[in-house]
């Protein structure tokens, strides 16, 4: 999948299999990805759990949040319940467009589960301070180096996007899939890393429907960077010749 | 990925140390940093694993609800943020509900977004 950090690091990572990407006193996330396409390291996220750990804190009791990307969103935690703790300091909300937020009033927190055709996505915001927490004073009883939005992939699962890409679409092509929006939702046009995101995933899959739901994939998370964490985003549009290492030759 | 022979490891001391279960002790605070420090050690190898990202999840919050920092270390530990109560806390039951105040997250704070999705 393509991962931006909490310290604002952009990743496409391989993390084949179940990786933790948040892991604090108050909120376990993990991810499950799977393969996309044979012949290709690139993975996507096929499970989400979220875990409210409610036995850490008199706010909530503990709630379990789990999605796969073979059925529908869940519009409940697993008890069936979409509220916790005193005045609902945890409710979890349905939106449309396939997306579930959960908002831990406690920590100011808001996560959110999106369905993206066939694969989930994921994204989180919290306070600062809590992000650090994660690595904080519980000495060998803390463990930040596996949380994924902390730390970032190992450097042995990252992939280079653009030596690792597929070739099934050119350049040309999947960038002028990426610039047309297919999604319903937003209409923003994609930049940064959320279009060269896009060019990666469709050249790796094709021009089949599974493009239209990776394009459609970058267009909602670059909606939720938009709305949760807007200064990260430059509005760079990434040219040609930056793309494509062998343009020059070529021209 | 090794993560069985750290159990094993983990499950024959708590039989040697006569630990019936996870619980507030020295003891078991011991048992669980060395069953840490094994399965760090095979970490590389099992990436990905679920049941090995589960049990160090699993191992870091018991070590921290039963203060095995402080246990073992016999010091108080510092540098907590002024978060609501966290391990330090007794969990709540349906009888005791949380004081407001504790339940609101006061301040101002500077926010952090991380996303994931594709490919």
């Amino acid at each position: 999948p393509h991962l931006k950090t909490f310290k604002n690091e952009y990743q496409t990572c391989r993390v084949r299999g179940a990786w933790p990407l948040i892991d604090n006193p108050y909120i376990g996330v993990q991810v499950t990805n799977e393969p996309v396409v044979d012949g290709s390291p690139a993975t996507a996220t096929t499970k989400v759990t979220i875990i409210i750990r409610g036995r850490s804190t008199p706010c909530a009791d503990e709630k379990t949040y789990e999605a796969a990307s073979d059925a529908s969103l869940p519009a409940t935690f697993i008890d069936g319940t979409q509220r916790s703790g005193p005045d609902a300091s945890v409710v979890l909300t349905v939106h449309e467009q396939q997306r579930i937020e959960i908002y831990v009033r406690y920590i100011e927190t808001t996560l959110i589960v999106r369905q993206a055709g066939r694969y989930l996505a994921f994204s989180a915001r919290m306070p600062e301070e809590l992000v650090n927490f994660s690595g904080g004073a519980d000495g060998d009883f803390s463990d930040s180096s596996l949380q994924l939005c902390v730390r970032g992939c190992p450097a042995s699962e990252r992939l280079d996007p653009i030596s690792e890409r597929g070739h099934k679409l050119p350049w040309n092509k999947a960038m002028e899939r990426c610039r047309r929006s297919d999604s319903n939702e937003v209409t923003n046009n994609l930049t940064d890393h959320y279009l060269d995101w896009c060019v990666f995933d469709v050249m790796t899959t094709g021009d089949g429907a599974s493009a239209n739901d990776f394009a459609a994939a970058a267009h909602s998370a670059q909606a939720d960077v938009l709305r949760l964490d807007p200064s990260s985003l430059k509005n760079k549009t990434t040219t040609h010749r930056e793309q494509n290492p062998y343009y020059s030759h070529a021209s | 990925c090794k993560v069985d022979k750290c159990s094993r490891e983990y499950e024959r001391l708590m039989d040697e140390r006569d630990i019936p279960s996870p619980e507030p002790s020295t003891e078991f605070c011991q048992v669980a940093r060395d069953y840490l420090s094994c399965l760090r050690g095979t970490a590389r190898s099992c990436r990905g694993n679920l049941n090995y990202h589960s049990t160090m999840s699993t191992l870091g919050r018991l070590g921290s609800e039963f203060n095995c920092p402080r246990l073992l270390t016999n010091i108080t530990s510092a540098g907590h943020v002024p978060l609501p109560s966290s391990s330090s806390a007794p969990p709540r039951t349906t009888n005791t509900p949380a004081p407001k105040r504790e339940c609101t997250y006061q301040g101002r704070h500077r926010f952090k977004h991380c996303g994931l999705f594709g490919d």
